[in-house]
C-alpha cells in the first residue's frame, strides 16, 4: 500500500 | 473590509475548517490572504480575496489577524447569506476585529466582536512549478468524482495520457474507474473540459484529504488541477469577476 508523503519534502518555509 | 454577501466568507470557511483550525489572514492593499499546513503537514491551502472581492476595503497599514475558525464560524452562522459584511480591524487594538452584518430589505443590522488569536504561523515557500499536466473542468463534475470514488477505496489515482485523464479507487472488494475526455461540443467554457500533458502520468493521492479539497466547489464553476511526477498536486478555484481564488496543494502517497 503507497505511504503517504508530506509536504515538508517538497516545500521550504519561508 | 465591506463584502456585498457574507456567502463568501461562509464558503471559503466551509472550504479550510476541516484542515485549519486556526490561521493568520494577512491584510494589506491587495487585499486579504491566508496560506495554512494540515496539522498533518500533508495539505496547504492559500486563500486570496482580492480588494476587487469588496464592496469597499480599506487598509492603511498591513496587519495580520489571528482568527479561530470555531468562534469565527459561530458568528457568521449568525449572518444571512445575502448579507452584507463589513469587517473592521483597528490598529490601535489589535485584540479584536468587528463584523458588522446589514440586512437592507430587513432593515436589520447586527455586530459581532472576534477575538483575535497571536497565531504562530508558519509560511511554506511554494515554488513556481512547471506542471507536466493540467486539466481544467466543472468543480461540480469533479466534486462528484472524488466523492463517489472515495467510497470505493482510500487512495486516488490520475493518470492522464491520450485517452484522457482516468480517475481510479481500489477498495478490498472494489474497484472503480471514471475517464474524462476534453470536451468538444461544449460551448460554456464552464462546463468544458480541457486537458494538457507533456508526458503522460498517474500519481495517487489520498481520496479523505481530496474529498475535503472538493468542498471549495461552492466558490467557483471551475477547478483546475495542475500535476507534475513525484510532486504535489495543485487543486485552484479561481473566484469569478477577479475576486480571488483558493488553492490547494495535496502531497502526493508513494509506491
Amino acid at each position: 500500500k503507497a505511504g503517504q508523503m508530506r509536504l515538508d519534502s517538497f516545500f521550504k518555509p519561508q | 473590509a465591506r463584502l456585498p454577501r457574507s456567502a463568501v466568507l461562509k464558503k471559503i470557511l466551509d472550504s479550510v475548517k476541516d484542515l485549519v483550525k486556526e490561521t493568520n489572514w494577512d491584510c494589506n492593499e491587495e487585499g486579504m490572504s491566508m496560506q495554512a499546513l494540515d496539522t498533518g503537514r500533508i495539505v496547504l491551502v492559500e486563500v486570496m480575496l482580492r480588494e476587487a472581492a469588496f464592496e469597499s476595503y480599506a487598509c492603511e497599514v498591513p496587519m495580520t489577524l489571528g482568527i479561530d475558525m470555531e468562534p469565527f464560524g459561530k458568528v457568521l452562522r449568525c449572518a444571512g447569506g445575502d448579507e452584507k459584511v463589513t469587517i473592521k480591524a483597528s490598529r490601535n487594538d489589535q485584540d479584536h476585529i468587528e463584523l458588522v452584518f446589514e440586512n437592507e430589505e430587513k432593515e436589520r443590522m447586527s455586530a459581532f466582536e472576534l477575538k483575535l488569536m497571536d497565531i504562530d504561523g508558519e509560511h511554506m515557500a511554494v515554488p513556481d512549478a512547471e506542471w507536466g499536466a493540467e486539466i481544467s473542468m466543472p468543480s461540480s463534475e469533479f466534486k462528484k468524482i472524488v466523492m463517489d470514488l472515495a467510497e470505493i477505496g482510500s487512495d486516488l489515482t490520475i493518470a492522464v495520457s491520450k485517452l484522457g485523464v482516468t480517475f481510479t479507487a481500489q477498495g478490498n472488494n472494489c474497484k472503480g474507474s471514471m475517464v474524462l475526455q476534453p470536451s468538444t461540443a461544449v460551448d460554456k467554457k464552464s462546463e468544458q473540459v480541457a486537458i494538457s500533458f507533456t508526458e503522460p502520468l498517474e500519481m495517487t493521492f489520498a481520496a479523505p484529504y481530496m474529498k475535503m479539497i472538493t468542498k471549495a466547489a461552492a466558490l467557483s464553476s471551475t477547478v483546475t488541477l495542475s500535476l507534475d511526477e513525484a510532486c504535489p498536486i495543485c487543486v485552484r478555484y479561481e473566484m469569478e469577476d477577479n475576486a480571488g481564488h483558493i488553492k490547494y496543494y495535496l502531497a502526493p502517497k508513494e509506491d
